[in-house]
């Protein structure tokens, strides 16, 4: 069956290599040429446009924004493992919703890790944006629900919502996390619009235990994945969008304000694969 | 568990017997794949694979050990021999202070584990210096200057927006001339292959002589890691590695990795964000870790 496909165990083997040297994982890549081979390309060339397809067929058709309806603040909340990068990225989408002409307001729902909202703080002023805060030490859903009433009498159209680092193993950490997101619909049904997961485009297999445990704790709506302007290729996704049905959103390109993008696909595979 | 998964492969050998090339290949695959979903870089887990082979392969089968056990075992020697046998502290000057520097990818634990190494000294009774040398993350210096008050351990800073490496020289001559035993200097998180940065930090390092420069490389890193590690031990020089965030279920395969490309010794291991989570480096748990 391998002769007939074109695909020798030699380039498979190749082509293992440069998927696991990707972070896509030993399941997925087995799964992958797996179907490569079913594929039945003959020559470098079919078979490196096959793969690809094959990998843009798993990432699929990326999903609309949700439509929020009008008279409130659209509100995103922000999670992840420690130091992945979510208040980076919240400072970057508010300078995007800014630049879009909408109202945006921040809050330091981390009032747990040394300087968060000092760091925050900063980004607001560079940004241009209120942010909300308490000090350190306040209940994180009680600086969530304090910050979405005053968007929502102030007329907000973005409200993003900071949370601080936490690992997807520790339990109480996880039930802190359900019940802001409770306190944000408690105080607005229907919200958070949006709760983004963020993942270090550096982290191996880890990332798709951490997908299954947030998405269990608090349903994320996509994916964001920062630092993929590193060497890191987060080819993880496949297996996370595979099993979990999560979209990457949007990438994070740098430490400046202005490096996020909104997620390519093709770039995506291209780069995983080259 | 890996040695149920390799008893099943080998289960042609129930008594006496070596173990030949033929028989051990399903158990090496089943190895390798192991080491692979731990995060073990993909060449690295190659080399050690070759490694495992050739003392597997006439190995005497022990009596009552069953050959997937003691391939496990060999496998197990193997991790901790690559990673080193014992505990390997930080090098101390023989004129104070002892001057660490802290260097690693953005996120992965530096200011914590300042923190972390400064507290673990003060313990034995030596009074550390901290340096805020990262001027350029919002908010960093504070960061740095609150976890330093929170163990009473003093933090020389410029603020934000200061030459990094004039605050790090500034704070090493400071450390000298309040005779501190030992100066511990942040520095921002930079991408291995950012060159001005990591000229930047050639500069820090020939300004302050470092007894130690420790890369501090985050216990979830996939393949990457081995990149990573290259490129700071080739273009800057590293003396050891801490691995963070290990209180998670990340298998940790990047210690191994890492060990490998650079050579040098993994010393702490991070496990939790208190400034007391903080152990020194076994190698012989890191290796069960792995093998999951
Ligand atoms: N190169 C690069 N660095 C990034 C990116 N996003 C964030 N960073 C950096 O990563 C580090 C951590 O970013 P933070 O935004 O503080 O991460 P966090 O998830 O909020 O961290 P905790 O709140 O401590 O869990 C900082 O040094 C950021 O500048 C990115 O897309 N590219
Ligand atoms: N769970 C856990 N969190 C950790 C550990 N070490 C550090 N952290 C957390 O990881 C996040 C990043 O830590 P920092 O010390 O800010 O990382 P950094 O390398 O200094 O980041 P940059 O300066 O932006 O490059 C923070 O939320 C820390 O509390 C650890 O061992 N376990
Ligand atoms: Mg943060
Ligand atoms: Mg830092």
């Amino acid at each position: 069956a391998a002769l007939a496909s074109g695909l020798d165990a030699e380039s498979r083997e190749a082509l293992e290599e440069i998927l696991i040297e990707a972070d896509v994982g030993v399941a997925a890549t087995q799964r992958i040429l797996d179907r490569l081979e079913k594929a039945d390309a003959v020559g470098e060339d079919a078979i490196h446009n096959a793969l690809r397809d094959s990998l843009l067929e798993v990432l699929g058709r990326a999903r609309e924004e949700p439509e929020i309806p009008g008279g409130r603040p659209r509100v995103i909340l922000l999670v992840g493992v420690n130091g992945v990068g979510k208040t980076t990225t919240l400072a970057k989408l508010a300078a995007r919703y800014k630049a879009e002409g909408m109202r945006v307001m921040m809050a330091a729902a981390d009032t747990f890790r040394a300087a968060a909202a000092e760091q925050l703080e900063v980004w607001a002023e560079r940004v241009g944006v209120d942010l909300v805060r308490q000090r350190s030490g306040a209940d994180p859903a009680a600086v969530a629900y304090d910050a979405l009433e005053s968007a929502r009498a102030r007329g907000v159209d973005v409200l993003l919502v900071d949370t601080a680092g936490r690992l997807h193993t520790k339990h109480n950490l996880m039930e802190e996390l359900k019940k802001i997101r409770r306190v944000l619909d408690k105080c607005e049904p229907g919200t958070p619009d949006e709760v983004l997961l963020i993942l270090d485009a550096t982290t191996g297999q880890n990332a798709l235990s951490q997908a299954r445990l947030f998405k269990e704790a608090v349903e994320p709506t996509g994916l964001v994945i920062a630092k993929l302007d590193g060497t890191a290729k987060a080819g993880i996704v496949l297996a996370i969008r595979e099993e979990l049905g999560l979209d990457v959103r949007f990438v994070g390109l740098g430490e400046g304000v202005g490096d996020l993008e909104r997620f390519a696909p093709e770039a995506f595979v291209d780069a995983l694969l080259s | 568990d890996l040695g149920e998964k390799l008893n099943r492969s080998f289960k042609g050998l129930l008594g006496r017997g070596k173990l030949s090339e033929k028989n051990i290949e399903s158990g090496l695959r089943e190895i390798r794949r192991s080491l692979l979903e731990a995060d073990v870089h993909y060449k690295v887990a190659k080399d050690f694979i070759q490694v495992v082979k050739e003392r597997s392969v006439g190995q005497e089968v022990l009596g009552n050990l069953r050959p997937g056990q003691q391939v496990v075992r060999i496998v197990h020697e193997e991790l901790v021999r690559l990673m080193g046998s014992a505990f390997t502290d930080i090098s101390r000057s023989r004129s104070a202070p002892t001057v660490i520097l802290l260097v690693g990818l953005q996120g992965s634990g530096k200011t914590t584990f300042a923190a972390k190494l400064a507290r673990r000294f003060q313990k034995s009774g030596q009074q550390p210096l901290l340096v805020a040398g990262d001027t350029a993350r919002p908010a960093a210096v504070e960061q740095l200057k609150i976890l330093g008050s929170e163990i009473d351990v003093r933090v020389f800073e410029k603020g934000s927006g200061a030459d990094p490496v004039e605050v790090a020289a500034e704070g090493v001559r400071e450390a000298r001339r309040l005779n501190f035993p030992v100066v511990i200097v942040d520095s921002r998180g930079r991408l291995h292959v950012d060159g001005e940065l990591m000229e930047e930090l050639r500069k820090t390092r020939d300004a302050i002589a470092p007894q130690e420069t420790l890369l501090v490389v985050d216990g979830m890193s996939g393949q990457d890691a081995a990149r990573v590690a290259r490129s700071f031990a080739d273009d800057l020089g590293i003396d050891g590695v801490v691995l963070t965030k290990l209180d998670g279920d990340a298998r940790g395969g990047a210690a191994l990795s890492v060990r490998a490309v650079s050579g040098k010794p993994i010393k702490f291991v991070s496990v939790g964000e208190k400034v007391d989570q903080l152990e020194p480096f076994h190698p012989d748990r890191m290796a069960s870790r792995i093998l999951g």
